[in-house]
């Protein structure tokens, strides 16, 4: 079961790898709320494909591949709702909900779980499939690509949006294609990119190697316990919610620069899980402690979102989608590299081959996060404007 | 607008997970 649920994980992250690049010049074509509508419904939807076809087979890892398509195709669209629809110093705020996956992570476990126990796998491809359409009716009633286009809004807010937003900055102008030599020999955008892969690399590690770490050393199945499965997801969530808020609140007051607050939660959601990564397979004999930790990993990890993907937008407000597609891109080759590692370093569970796996995650997180400090930034590039 | 973004991060989450728990 091991290896097929690796097939799944690696081409559902093949899916993710591909598409967020394309996406992002389609979204500006085409406009965020389609894609980001057509995205979630579309990987959604699919999984009413699989009780068709043989579960686990070659026709289900196909399906996981296009749902990775559809998934990864949806960063870019949210970045550019976020330069949008919020001014620079709110957007912290709206990119921390994008942890809202992890709640997703969650609740599979908490609702998907039971379901499959009591009425079958097709039962959690119906439901999945049922949901994303509900949603994508309200998603489509909802919301528009713009303060301008919303039609609830007053007449006075959309005036105040637009003021603090500023002209020319807006999803419909990223339509002329990014100057290309200009964002790829950018710093800031490549700190973006090597900080993403490093946080999508700790956090597969986390999920993978010590979850199946705290299972075979020390018997301890995480994945059953209904409340320490969860609550790590609930706390990256809330403490992203928190993060967002407290970092756009100092940037607000001017206490610190946004360069400043966005290397400093680096900091907090690289050096801080790369230090537990660095200390689990030295935990001793008692779970609580490699347990208590990892939940402490997964928690601060929350600070990547005000972070390193608030970063994205800092650097180029126009041309969001394009710079946080580059930076998915390369964090889905972070989280793709860290299974690989922890697929082939963990044969014959050695502790020297546990130790390898958590310490080349641990370097990876402080190697990522010190060219963030080096090169990272949360100022408009001149560029953006070209 | 934030709410509906929410949601579809969670459904989006819960399809990325839908394998495993099936498995």
């Amino acid at each position: 079961n091991e290896g097929l649920d690796f097939r799944l994980r690696e081409m559902f992250l093949w899916g993710t790898l591909f598409a967020p690049l394309p996406s992002s010049r389609l979204t500006a074509k085409v406009g965020p709320v389609r894609i980001f509508g057509i995205g979630i419904l579309g990987a959604g939807a699919l999984a009413v494909f699989v009780p068709f076809g043989a579960w686990f087979s070659s026709y289900h890892i196909t399906i996981r591949f296009v749902q990775g398509l559809f998934t990864g195709s949806t960063w870019p669209a949210l970045h550019m709702l976020a330069a949008s629809w919020f001014p620079p110093l709110q957007r912290s705020g709206f990119v921390s909900c994008y942890s809202a996956v992890s709640v997703g992570h969650a609740m599979a476990g908490l609702l998907g779980t039971p379901l499959v126990l009591a009425l079958g796998r097709d039962s959690l491809c119906y439901l999945l499939a049922t949901l994303t359409l509900l949603w994508a009716m309200g998603w489509w009633i909802l919301v528009r690509e713009s303060p301008a286009e919303h039609p609830r809004l007053s007449d006075e807010q959309r005036r105040h949006l637009q003021r603090a937003i500023g002209p020319g900055l807006s999803a419909r102008n990223a339509v002329p294609p990014p100057p290309w030599r200009r964002l790829l020999s950018s710093l800031p955008v490549w700190a973006c990119a090597m900080a993403t892969l490093g946080s999508h690399w700790g956090q597969a590690t986390l999920q993978l190697a010590v979850t199946k770490y705290l299972m075979l050393v020390y018997g301890f199945a995480l994945r059953y316990d209904r409340v320490l499965s969860v609550l790590p997801h609930f706390g990256h969530f809330l403490a992203a919610l928190t993060f967002g808020r407290v970092v756009d609140h100092v940037r607000g007051q001017a206490l610190v620069s946004t360069t400043t607050a966005r290397k400093l939660l680096v900091y907090i959601s690289h050096f801080l899980p790369g230090a537990v990564l660095f200390v689990v397979g030295y935990s001793g004999c008692d779970p609580a402690t490699p347990a208590a930790i990892y939940t402490a990993a997964v928690v601060v990890s929350g600070a990547t979102a005000a972070g390193v993907y608030s970063s994205a937008v800092d650097v180029a407000p126009n041309f969001a989608g394009t710079v946080f597609g580059l930076s998915q891109t390369f964090g889905a080759a972070g989280s793709l590299a860290a299974s690989y590692v922890v697929k082939e370093g963990l044969h014959g569970s050695l502790p020297g081959s546990w130790r390898l796996v958590f310490g080349v995650a641990a370097f990876v997180l402080a190697f990522t996060a010190t060219v963030f400090m080096a090169i990272g930034s949360g100022s408009v590039q001149p560029w953006n404007y070209s | 607008m934030v709410g509906m973004v929410v949601l579809g991060l969670l459904l989006s989450g819960f399809v990325e997970r839908s394998a495993s728990v099936a498995l």
